[in-house]
């Protein structure tokens, strides 16, 4: 069985809005460890990893694997009965087809409880192989939402550009083009500043839908990092306390 | 104009 209780719902909130975009149903796959997600958007563009750490709860318990499978429009719906300050416990037997998720106000006696009916999701799980980046770049996850919010306004697509320059953002639209270059700067570490670390130059294109989804998770997180090196899908990386949350995605080749 | 690549091939299904 499982039982974790999670000191406030809007980590759990926060994530799923997050996700819910980009996949429809997908396994919260739970372990003595924790909860761990990954799902890969219909496309096979995308592909988002979620962690959140048995250490990241006020109470955890999970006997043995259990594969909560969610519809995450339904799991959204359930969850925005929950106040981003409420303790939010979540419950599943073995082998059950309900999750109960218990919401407990810090400041009254309301305690509320729901239902939500889980599925059998038959879904591959994919090997990630560790891979030596080219190109870090961290900088604050609302500066990246900044920069491709901007740039979606003027095209589809969004060329990241990491030299000894720095980090350069260029969209090439049909009516408009506009590029952002972020510096290194010195006197300023993350989460206010950016940092790039770079082996070799990097040139790769990106679908800015994708990336504006995925810059929603700046509300768990102050840093983004960014993992690039040539031809490889881009790592976008959100560091919280409880956990991370984590999105590859396919460059865009050919001419 | 530049086509948009996929995951396959990037993972393997454990």
């Amino acid at each position: 069985m499982l039982e974790a209780r999670l000191a406030e719902a809007a980590i759990l909130k926060r994530l799923l809005d997050s996700i819910k975009e980009l996949v429809t149903d997908a396994n919260f796959e739970c372990n003595e460890e924790g909860i761990n997600l990954q799902a890969m958007d219909n496309s096979h563009v995308a592909l988002v990893s979620v962690k959140l750490s048995a250490s990241g709860f006020k109470k955890y318990r999970c006997d043995r694997p259990l594969p909560l499978g969610v519809n995450l429009g339904s799991f959204t719906k359930v969850l925005k009965c929950a106040k981003d300050d409420d303790v939010c416990i979540i419950k599943a037997a073995d082998d059950a087809d309900i999750l109960s998720l218990t919401y407990e106000a810090r400041n009254s006696d309301r305690i509320a409880e729901y239902e939500m009916k889980l599925m059998d999701i038959d879904a591959d799980t994919l090997n990630i192989p560790d891979t030596d980046y080219d190109a870090r770049v961290s900088m604050p996850s609302a500066e990246f939402t900044r920069i491709v919010r901007d740039l979606s306004q003027l095209g589809e697509s969004v060329r990241i550009e990491v030299s000894k320059e720095g980090v350069r953002f260029i969209s090439d639209g049909e009516a408009a083009n506009g590029n952002i270059l972020l510096r290194q700067t010195d006197d300023d570490a993350p989460p206010e500043g950016v940092t790039i670390e770079m082996n070799q130059h990097v040139n790769l294109t990106f679908s800015l839908k994708y990336l504006v989804n995925f810059a929603k998770s700046s509300t768990l997180s102050n840093v983004v990092q960014l993992m690039l090196s040539n031809d490889v899908p881009l790592l976008v990386s959100y560091d919280f306390n409880q956990g991370h949350i984590r999105y590859y995605l396919a460059p865009k080749i050919g001419d | 104009s530049k086509q948009q690549g996929r995951l396959d091939g990037f993972f393997s299904v454990k």
